[in-house]
């Protein structure tokens, strides 16, 4: 692991006195290579650690009896920091508050869907959420919503033959006539480079006034973590994004990429296939994760 | 010995980055362009041929090893069973392979052996029906391995060529998950000893480093003849697959360009290298 590997790298140096440029760039290069091998993007890594070099030379931090082990801390913290938004919550508030999720196929969407619906009963007890199956692509994906909603007691509203426009449109009327809070809207997934696709999702925006925007996103995204996330933001616009699937053991470094290149928080985890497997999302967890 | 302009640190470097950057992964992208820099040196060439080189080491490394492309002929059905992480894209692959044969004049049968998830054996009897193929299930909650039994004896009493098992997405470090399968792929054992002739692992192209330690796991569990290669579509590249050839042997077979039924393609080395490298 990280603090191991930076003991070995420091452990000539007898804690008095400053670092040497010698022993800090072999440190670097270790932190280089974690937080690739944790699918941090490449770019993201190389600024990354340019800033930790210069906070390093800069604080005098390994004037310490354990070098090693401040090393760690001092990225340990500075990415927390960078994980850490002071908006990562959902917002709930609305009348009623729609909430779309977009994302490439598979990521995830359709289950968290129903999870989000679960969790915002969880919230706030009083609110009845409806869900909107506005993927028709999909073969089955209003019936999988809707046996995902069922397990969460939340009502799904399906429309077999019209456009997601109509339909989510129509489920909005529906919600505020009946009072439906918040209208958790499931979407069809979608490569960030199919240009119709990506302006049905960004008319779809525009129409409804969603008060989220949320990419979801798998925890076991690779480099590519951040043209999805810039293309999604700059051509849509997106509020934050749900990590999924983070049960398994990918390090997660996407989800720092996301971070770094949208600006936007990770608000929440996906963590198993069950409908309450959905937890605020930990930026000091996914930090140490990253680490490994 | 001196070295050409176009040769610094920094362009070795450069090829470096771009090698990570289609996840190639970092050990593997540093060997390689040791290897390409060695011969480089040695060759004397110039930058632009540098290029020719990465492409002709990265073809090497995909080439089908001596003895791999063995075709026997076993008694038909003749069994393929996907497998892969949840969202890889397997039952849609489940599909197209059936697509696939059917346009080769094969007769196919499709297992819906995911008895877990939601809408798993509606969305998979929806491509049956567009394909006018045959499915084989029972309902939610069956057991897998029982499924894929009775689909082997249906499939080989109707005569069919192929059967294709799409099976439930399972996160490699769940062991009760990877038990599952290896029951399922016993269960086929059982009917037909070399059953099943094909695993092929469904993984999704945007996969990072996690796909080599998904692709060590279902190979210790129940064996893997290839990968489906999904969603090369997208921007990601996929670059995983050199790792998972060159660690653990295992060659891709089919790549997802798509969600339709024609979507597949069988695995071009060449195309696939040429797309990496741009
Ligand atoms: N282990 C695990 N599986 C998950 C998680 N979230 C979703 N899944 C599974 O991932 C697979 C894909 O989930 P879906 O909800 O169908 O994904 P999607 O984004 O709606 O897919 P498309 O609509 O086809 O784009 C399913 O097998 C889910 O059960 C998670 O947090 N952990
Ligand atoms: N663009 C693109 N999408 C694909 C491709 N293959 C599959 N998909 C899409 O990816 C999503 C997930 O595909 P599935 O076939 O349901 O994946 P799965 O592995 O069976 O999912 P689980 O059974 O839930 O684990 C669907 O929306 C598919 O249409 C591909 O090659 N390209
Ligand atoms: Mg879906
Ligand atoms: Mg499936």
């Amino acid at each position: 692991n990280l603090t191991k590997k930076f003991q070995e790298v420091f452990k000539n140096v007898r804690g008095m006195g400053k670092l040497t440029e010698k022993n800090l760039s072999r440190a670097l290069r270790e932190v280089n290579l974690a937080l690739l091998e944790a699918d941090v993007n490449y770019r993201v890594v190389k600024k990354i650690v340019e800033e930790t070099k210069e906070q390093a030379l800069g604080r005098k931090v390994l004037a310490s009896v354990n070098p090693g082990q401040q090393f760690v801390r001092l990225i340990h913290d500075r990415l927390v920091e960078t994980m850490t938004h002071p908006d990562a919550g959902v917002k709930l508030d609305g009348s009623p508050a729609v909430i779309i999720l977009a994302g490439l196929q598979g990521s995830g969407k359709t289950t968290t869907a129903a999870k989000l619906a679960g969790w915002a009963r969880r919230q706030r007890p009083d609110c009845r959420p409806l869900l909107v199956a506005a993927d028709v692509r999909r073969p089955a994906a209003a019936g999988q919503l809707k046996t995902m909603g069922e397990k969460a007691g939340v009502e799904t509203y399906a429309d077999g033959g019209n456009s997601p426009l109509t339909i989510v449109t129509d489920a909005v009327n529906y919600a505020r006539s009946k009072d439906f809070n918040p209208v958790i809207v499931d979407t069809a997934g979608r490569l960030h480079i199919d240009p119709e696709l990506m302006e049905e999702l960004k008319s779809l925006k525009s129409s409804l006034n969603p008060r989220e925007v949320l990419l979801v996103l798998d925890a076991m995204t690779g480099q590519d973590a951040v043209r999805t996330a810039v293309e999604f933001d700059r051509r849509v616009g997106i509020d934050g994004a749900i990590l999924t699937k983070l049960d398994g053991d990918a390090r997660g470094g996407a989800a720092l990429s996301f971070r770094a290149v949208t600006g936007k928080p990770v608000k929440l985890a996906g963590v198993g296939e069950r409908i309450d497997d959905l937890q605020v999302f930990d930026p000091a967890r996914i930090v140490s994760r990253i680490l490994g | 010995f001196k070295k050409g302009p176009g040769l610094s640190p920094e362009f070795w470097e450069g090829w470096e980055a771009a090698l990570i950057e289609v996840d190639v992964g970092v050990r593997q992208a540093v060997e390689l362009t040791e290897r390409v820099k060695a011969r480089a040196e040695e060759e004397r060439v110039d930058a632009t041929a540098v290029s020719e080189l990465f492409r002709a080491e990265l073809l090497k490394m995909l080439q089908p090893l001596p003895g791999e492309e063995t075709s026997e002929t076993p008694v038909p059905p003749i069994v393929t069973m996907i497998v892969g992480v949840n969202g890889s894209g397997k039952t849609t692959a489940a599909a197209k392979l059936a697509r696939y044969r059917q346009k080769r004049g094969e007769k196919v049968i499709l297992a819906a052996c995911d008895t877990f998830r939601a809408a798993a054996i509606e969305q998979l009897g929806i491509w049956a029906e567009r394909l006018g193929v045959e499915m084989v299930s029972q309902k939610y909650g069956a057991d897998a391995a029982a499924v894929a039994f009775d689909a082997y004896s249906a499939a080989r009493s109707r005569g069919a060529d192929r059967l294709i098992i799409d099976t439930a997405g399972r996160l490699h470090t769940r062991s009760n998950l990877m038990e599952e399968l290896k029951k399922i792929a016993r269960a086929l054992g059982k009917t037909e000893p070399s059953a099943p002739h094909e695993v092929l692992l469904s993984l999704d192209a945007v996969v990072g480093q996690n796909g080599l330690l998904q692709a060590r796991s279902f190979l210790e569990a129940v064996g893997l003849t290839g990968v489906i290669l999904n969603k090369l579509d997208g921007t990601a590249r996929g670059g995983i697959v050199l790792a998972v050839r060159e660690e653990l042997g295992i060659p891709v077979r089919f790549v997802g360009i798509g969600e339709g039924s024609d979507d597949l393609a069988e695995f071009d080395p060449a195309a696939f290298v040429d797309a990496l490298l741009n």
